[in-house]
């Protein structure tokens, strides 16, 4: 479902250019599961953009679904993001004067559902990940690891069919991570395709395959049995 | 150094009353290194904010170095805060719009420090943490991982009695942890007082003392032979 062929990524700032990916290939079958690990500043969370259709890649390919992604107009773009993407980042990106359950409902309300269903459907996304009694909180009245839950059920309340999870577990406790890691396992047992960043080696066992980022390329892509 | 009594806080929301430290008392000796573990939403940023100056407690007592903290003018206080602590936030508080290097003189700034000595100062505490190749890029321009350091040098540049630490590792990977927790270590080898929250195991294990939170009350605090 993912295919990516020899992308590289070029930031320019002024004189200098930063060569985040330096020609990265990737395939991904529906319903893998697949951990991203790497030195900081290695590129996962530019990989991550690209696979997300947040960026667009300076060379190389990107076909999402068959479909080659730079030939698609920007509010196609919005609308495969808003339909079949998840996406928990890295710093969460939560709106700040904005409830905990205002912001689940945020990908709800683009879909087009409606104000009951949006409801129901993002208070059990945050009950999912134990915040049922901080709906009402803005993300300023939420701990570090609370924020990074509202993230979580925000990408997962749409019920996508590809969830892409930058850093899930950096801010929650092991158990708090464990929990988090089981809904991920759920997701791929029901056919989702999940892509996860992680420094925590514990957290990339749950995935069936592990890709290692080095300086903007793939040293290593290894597949093992799941935890 | 820090001797923390009795401490409660108490968040008010309409009419809801969230308690996130219930009887909180802690005291730590100049030159210790403590770990604070807990699930998330147990009250440890809530705990390193009240040592740390940025808030008040709704009651009990903090004596730093032997004040009375309760007593501080807002001046005293940011005085205080300006000199003696360095603070690690979780997310980070970087200046958006300004450069790693001039987020990094920030404290030098305030502390009157003259433009030259300044520069020189933040450059090698960006080199320490690994950055040195990064000074002019804005946070938006770094990695999570990068701008995690970047808090890190901002932390310690200006030299500080007691270091805050709060998840300084939650966006790192295991090497770049390592030599971030060597840096720690070498603060307290010189006497500097140094309090981590994490929720990694690993990165306790290099403190002296380990104290866990449940619910805003202390479980445990058990000491045992650092890494
Ligand atoms: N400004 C606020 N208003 C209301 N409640 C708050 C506020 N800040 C924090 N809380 C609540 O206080 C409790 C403790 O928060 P705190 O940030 O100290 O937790 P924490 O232990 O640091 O968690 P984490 O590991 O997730 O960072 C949480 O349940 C949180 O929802
Ligand atoms: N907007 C930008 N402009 C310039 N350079 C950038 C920009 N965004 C990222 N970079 C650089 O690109 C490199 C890769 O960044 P990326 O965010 O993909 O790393 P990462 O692997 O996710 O790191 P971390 O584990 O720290 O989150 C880094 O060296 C970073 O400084
Ligand atoms: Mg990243
Ligand atoms: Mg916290």
């Amino acid at each position: 479902v993912i295919e990516i062929e020899d992308v590289t990524r070029v930031y320019h700032l002024g004189d200098v250019d930063v060569h985040a990916l330096r020609g990265v290939s990737l395939r991904v079958e529906r319903g893998e599961s697949i951990a991203i690990m790497g030195a900081s500043g290695s590129g996962k969370s530019t990989l991550m953009n690209l696979i997300g259709c947040l960026d667009r890649p300076t060379s190389g390919t990107y076909r999402l679904a068959g479909k080659d992604v730079s030939r698609l107009s920007a509010s196609e773009l919005a609308r495969v993001r808003g339909e079949r993407i998840g996406f928990v980042f890295q710093n969460f990106n939560l709106l700040a004067r904005t409830s905990a359950v205002e912001n689940v409902e945020l990908p709800l309300l683009y879909a087009g559902v409606g104000g009951h269903e949006r409801r129901t459907r993002a208070i059990a996304a945050l009950e999912q990940v134990g915040l049922g009694s901080r709906l009402d909180h803005t993300p300023n009245q939420l701990s570090g690891g609370q924020q990074q839950r509202v993230a979580i059920a925000r990408a997962l309340v749409s019920q996508p069919e590809i969830v892409l999870a930058d850093e899930p577990t950096g801010n929650l406790d092991s158990r708090t991570s464990v929990e988090v890691m089981a809904m991920m396992q759920a997701l791929v047992a029901k056919g989702i395709t999940v892509v996860l960043v992680t420094h925590e080696p514990d957290i990339a066992q749950y995935a069936a395959r592990v890709l290692t980022l080095k300086d903007g390329k793939v040293v290593s892509d290894t597949r093992h049995e799941p935890v």
